[in-house]
């Protein structure tokens, strides 16, 4: 900190002892870090993530594209994996729950890209049809209503990827996000693998920090 | 920018690298090991003021005449030893929802220090 006519902290001094300030240096360092993903305290990890789920995520996580990072005044931008909890379900749909942490961010979060990716095991040449509710609270009280759905037909086991709407990106933005599957053809039961930790469905997310309430001075 | 050597006086790099293992963050960050965080540190007399690692340019030009200006009544000049060079750090972690986040969080590893 430079104070009117005195020096600078770094000023008038030699290189430091760094086994002296070992202590104070981590305890900057760990400051910095947390003060920068906007946490008052290390995150405790509630409910683990197998490997074999990360694994998963992670090889279909997408870099953002070069130089975004220096754009737009350096806002920084988080990419989010937020794997699938089961909610109410039963033979004919499937309810699953994502939660964002929308309050651990000043400013609120803006979504800028949110996809769905889940695995589907079917049978040698058949095909499935599927719609995928987007649930969001209604205006006049808590319940979720449908804000959206999307017919797919899927041909082929794997991983497959539905690019979620403004609808979706707003339930995320909010910290909560309910996507429900109702199976319209049923050639497969249970085509949608739920259960096993390296198929557990997730929503990644493009996130930039502050966006909607930003004031920019020039 | 100069990194620091056994003695340095001078403004100066100084390497410094902390292990997520040693501090008890490897359970909630999976990647990277460790945050190669260094800082600036040494002395900035005035002549050294606005080199190195600050490109000469209209204002680097202007300060120095300030200085040079006002040297007499401050001893120190008012220079400091700051970052000239920064990086950002990318993190993969796990946030308190478990849910994985990747980030760059700009300008946290020093890479090159200079009088300001």
């Amino acid at each position: 900190t430079l104070r009117p006519s005195s020096q600078c902290a770094t000023c008038g001094w030699p290189a430091v002892d760094l086994e002296s300030h070992r202590e104070l240096l981590l305890n900057l360092a760990k400051r910095s870090i947390l003060d920068k993903l906007h946490l008052s305290q290390r995150p405790t990890l509630s409910r683990p993530v197998s490997r074999a789920a990360l694994r998963t995520a992670l090889q279909h996580l997408r870099g953002p594209p070069q130089g975004d990072l220096l754009e737009d005044n350096r806002r920084q931008e988080y990419e989010i994996i937020s794997f699938a909890e089961t909610g109410f379900s039963n033979i004919n749909q499937t309810r699953l729950d994502f939660h964002f942490s929308s309050d651990e961010t000043a400013g609120g979060m803006e979504i800028q890209q949110a996809s769905f990716m889940f695995f589907v095991q079917l049978p040698p040449n058949s095909t499935w049809d599927i719609n995928v509710r987007v649930f969001a609270p209604s205006p006049h009280n808590t319940n979720l209503t449908v804000a959206s759905q999307h017919a797919l037909q899927v041909d082929a086991s794997g991983w497959h990827q539905l690019i979620l709407g403004p609808e979706a990106q707003a339930a995320c933005s909010h910290g909560h996000l309910t996507l429900e599957l109702v199976p319209e053809s049923h050639v497969a039961q249970s085509s949608v693998i739920m259960n096993d930790a390296a198929y557990r469905p997730f929503v990644t997310a493009r996130v930039r920090v502050g966006g909607k309430h930003r004031v920019r001075r020039r | 920018g100069i990194d620091c050597q056994a003695g340095s006086r001078m403004c100066c790099r100084q390497e410094f690298f902390v292990d997520f293992r040693e501090i008890g963050w490897q359970d909630w960050i999976i990647q990277p090991e460790g945050y190669a965080m260094n800082f600036c540190t040494g002395q900035c007399p005035l002549h050294v003021a606005g080199m190195p690692g600050i490109a000469a340019s209209f204002h680097t030009a202007v300060l120095n005449l300030l200085k040079a200006n006002t040297a007499a009544g401050t001893a120190g000049g008012n220079s400091c030893c700051v970052p000239t060079v920064q990086q950002a750090l990318s993190l993969l972690y796990y946030d308190r929802n478990s849910n994985i986040v990747k980030t760059d969080i700009p300008d946290m590893v020093v890479e090159a220090c200079g009088c300001s």
